[in-house]
């Protein structure tokens, strides 16, 4: 296995 | 965590003109970086010629407002690293979106001072990725779609 992090990004920024 | 030793870092970059500097920098940064790993692959560049590169290519942890997030990235290497700086871009999944800002263009090109200002030896890969955790901690690059094709829930009557 060598998936990493996955990927993610704060809530929608308003 | 990206598996691959030094041997097979050299092979892949032997048209690279200070490889032993490079080999070096990406050893040492992904043994810090574990989502992080070394990727051959065509750089296109702005007048449509295109070069095989080294990139590392996968996340960055960031903490933004007390949560931590991994923030995909490329870093691009070229031939003549360390003596020019990476080409730095993020890669937004289908299920973000780029904030363009004075750091990130539309592309997701990134723009920082060290960047502007690389210069050998006191610029270096993990130096570059100690500054992007703490710039896109105060000011993502990325940002969650807002999910518009879920099906609205219906209303209670």
């Amino acid at each position: 296995l060598n998936g990493g992090a996955v990927p993610s990004a704060p809530p929608t920024y308003t | 965590m990206a598996v691959v030793n030094e041997g097979a870092l050299k092979k892949m970059l032997k048209q690279y003109k200070y490889r032993d500097l490079t080999v070096r920098e990406i050893t040492n940064v992904i043994s810090q970086y574990k989502d992080l790993k070394p990727v051959m692959d065509a750089y296109v560049f702005n007048d449509g010629s295109s070069r095989d590169l080294m990139s590392l290519t996968g996340t960055i942890p960031i903490s933004y407002r007390g949560n931590v997030y991994n923030i995909p990235v490329c870093l691009w290497l070229l031939d003549t690293y360390p003596f020019n700086p990476p080409i730095c871009f993020v890669k937004p999944t289908s299920a973000m979106m780029i904030k363009t800002g004075k750091h990130i263009d539309a592309n997701g090109k990134i723009y920082l001072p060290y960047l502007h200002e690389w210069k050998h030896p006191q610029s270096d890969l993990y130096g570059l990725i100690q500054v992007m955790i703490v710039v896109f901690g105060e000011e993502p690059p990325v940002f969650s779609r807002p999910t518009i094709a879920a099906p609205l829930p219906s209303l209670p009557s």
